[in-house]
């Protein structure tokens, strides 16, 4: 473990608070894309299957329930408890595009033909396009809620500090996984146009737009 | 088990 995994772990872990706690005192989830929601409940429930059969850690089993769990219960929320609030209308994003090809890329390029591990190579691949929904949302409705902003900024952070955590795991473990580095390199260049809107609006307290 | 197909990233 270092800093850059662990602040990473702690902004992933502070988007995925800030997301259910957005929801669960507004109870609404407008402006929320459910597509990008399930995405990551898929990307979770594909990476973490060795949850009961490979024990790394306390706090690696700990933080993998409490990702799985939230992610799940963020679904529930947009489709079912507050699915009045869901503006389907605008969350349009076709999510085969990105499920079929980051499926296929799994059976082609990963580490190890066998079911774990081309789940796992699945669920980095999705991982790193999991956001489009919400992002192509954000550019149809042309603005975010702040709170938006700021889980967006955290999710898009955590995958950054994540390339810093490969770096030293590089230098100091002899360690590099090229599948994780490269889906996190594509995950991280998705945020650019985002975090440029974040810094240079959300954080002068403007509100975030897109030029629509 | 080779360090490789180690998953010990969350």
């Amino acid at each position: 473990m270092n800093i850059f995994r662990f602040l990473g772990d702690i902004s992933h872990l502070s988007a995925i608070i800030i997301l259910l706690l957005k929801i669960w005192k507004s109870r609404s989830c407008a402006g929320i894309s459910g597509k990008s929601q399930l995405l990551f409940a898929i990307v979770f429930t594909t990476r973490y299957l060795d949850l009961f059969t490979n024990f790394i850690s306390f706090y690696n089993t700990s933080m993998k329930v409490v990702y799985v769990a939230s992610s799940y219960a963020t679904v529930w929320m947009i489709y079912s408890k507050f699915k009045a609030t869901y503006d389907g209308n605008h969350d349009t994003f076709r999510v085969e595009f990105l499920i079929v090809p980051t499926a296929i890329l799994s059976f082609l390029v990963n580490h190890d033909f066998t079911p774990l591990e081309i789940l796992w190579t699945f669920s980095i691949y999705l991982e790193s396009v999991a956001i489009l929904p919400q992002l192509f949302m954000v550019s149809k409705t042309g603005e975010a809620e702040t709170i938006t902003s700021h889980y967006l900024f955290a999710l898009g952070i955590y995958r950054t500090l994540y390339l810093f955590n490969w770096i030293w795991r590089y230098q100091f473990e002899e360690f590099f996984d090229l599948i994780a580095i490269v889906a996190g390199l594509v995950q991280t260049v998705l945020y650019c146009d985002f975090f440029y809107l974040y810094i240079t609006k959300v954080l002068k307290g403007k509100k975030l737009s897109l030029p629509a | 088990q080779d360090k490789q197909f180690y998953h010990d990233e969350l």
